[in-house]
């Protein structure tokens, strides 16, 4: 009765909400949580204390090193052919304008493909990318590469249409990445809404005149953690099932959402097997990373130091892409793996979240994937997620309670079965 | 170790249905 029994608490008994309003204090009490910040610090600091008080076994903290850049002041101004002012996001690594801002004419256009055979008009351009929402796998490299793309050619500064599904006139961030060689130029994004508009000004030939001042300062990399936390093992104590959530956040809303449900609902996993007095044969270890934003920083660092322990990583599993209404979990591992990952998620028809989907997906936990390890993260309904990713809008106002009883039983049930199994999963 | 060093998995899938059966 053991799935039955972790259902039942997470769903409709005692630990019901619990995750919701442990988030809820956290997300309050901390704020956003960007790498390198005095936020992210309290953050950690918070956890590390919880999970202590929380009764779990060998709570520590691993040392990262992270990358440190901050966002300044920053302002744009349409100046022709009207006044307008443009809601903006720097993105992060981003560097700043001159002390005086930059004035310069606006190249709008609407994909890399346009902005190369233009290339003879970027010259001294603010380059305005107004890219279409494919998805966000295919869509979020115009963040990522925007500014190179754009100094290769000449340009001044860019300006990227935020990869957002959906939106208020709100602008979204996230990371970009420079390459050596090419000049570095500030770049920001700005709403779905002032991108359309100026390409449709420019389709009309009117000419388009952007002020825009930005801040930013990268600063050396500071050290970081990984929060970790256990349930140890009875049997097999050396090897592990990992689940994890990021506990780094960017710096505008609260980080919610991205990713604080995930890493909520992974603590939340280890506190319900705790209340039930289970311990599985393996052990189960939770970690929340750090620096994910950046590219994964702390996971790789976390892979580096225990690669050598891989063939005791039983799977990892990780929530990245939300705790909203769940449906099943996707799964990376052969075959006969993904039969047993199957019958485990018949055991959630009571709350009728059985799927099994092809090739988990999350940055901090493809580096032992791509090395053989099983790996599953959750799916739940996306529909809403990029309307509020990396905004202001990313706050506990977009979470509910039930939606994560549902996520954090699918997360305990699946995670502790895997690790009180008798043989580890197939690879 | 559960998993044996040249990769084998002794048990059959028939078996290891009926281990999560248990959990039920």
């Amino acid at each position: 009765d053991i799935a039955k029994a972790i259902i039942d608490l997470a769903v409709h008994g005692k630990a019901q909400n619990r995750s919701y309003e442990r988030l809820a204090v956290f997300t309050d009490t901390i704020g956003p949580r960007l790498s390198g910040s005095k936020n992210l610090d309290a953050a950690i600091k918070y956890m590390f204390s919880a999970l202590q008080k929380d009764g779990l076994e060998n709570v520590h903290l691993e040392p990262v090193k992270v990358p440190h850049w901050e966002r300044g002041e920053e302002f744009a101004m349409m100046l022709e052919p009207r006044n307008h002012s443009i809601a903006i996001l720097g993105l992060g690594n981003s560097v700043a304008t001159p002390p005086e801002g930059i004035r310069a004419e606006v190249l709008v256009v609407a994909s890399f493909d346009e902005l190369h055979r233009r290339a003879h008009e970027a010259k001294g351009k603010i380059v305005v990318y107004n890219q279409p929402f494919v998805s966000y796998g295919e869509t979020v490299r115009y963040r990522s590469l925007g500014a190179v793309e754009a100094a290769k050619v000449g340009a001044v500064a860019s300006l990227i249409r935020s990869i957002a599904s959906f939106s208020i006139d709100s602008p979204h961030t996230g990371w970009q990445n420079y390459q050596s060689g090419v000049p570095q130029i500030p770049t920001a994004c700005i709403s779905v809404e002032d991108a359309e508009m100026m390409s449709r000004m420019s389709c009309r030939g009117t000419k388009i005149v952007v002020y825009l001042k930005m801040g930013a300062k990268t600063y050396p990399d500071s050290t970081s953690f990984n929060t970790v936390a256990e349930i140890v093992g009875s049997k097999y104590p050396e090897q592990i099932v990992l689940v994890s959530g990021h506990l780094d956040s960017w710096d505008v809303g609260q980080g919610a959402m991205d990713d604080g449900g995930g890493a909520f609902i992974s603590w939340e996993a280890l506190s319900l097997i705790k209340d039930l007095g289970l311990r599985p044969k393996r052990t189960l270890r939770m970690v929340l990373w750090t620096g994910e934003e950046q590219g994964g920083v702390g996971a790789e660092q976390y892979y580096q130091l225990h690669k050598e322990n891989i063939s005791n990583f039983d799977i990892v599993m990780e929530s990245d892409e939300g705790t909203f209404k769940p449906s099943g979990l996707a799964f990376t591992g052969n075959a006969k793996a993904r039969d047993i990952m199957k019958e485990i998620m018949a055991l959630l028809l009571p709350i009728n979240v059985t799927e099994v989907y092809d090739t988990a997906d999350g940055t901090d936990i493809n580096f032992w994937m791509r090395n053989g390890v099983p790996g599953a993260s959750l799916r739940d309904d996306l529909s809403k997620y990029f309307w509020f990713h990396h905004s202001q809008g990313d706050t506990m106002t977009v979470q509910d309670p039930n939606q994560m009883n549902l996520c954090a039983a699918v997360w305990t049930v699946v995670s502790y079965i895997i690790a009180d199994m008798e043989e580890m999963l197939p690879r | 170790k559960s998993l044996s060093k040249n990769g084998n998995y002794p048990k059959t899938f028939e078996d290891i249905k009926n281990e999560i059966a248990g959990y039920y």
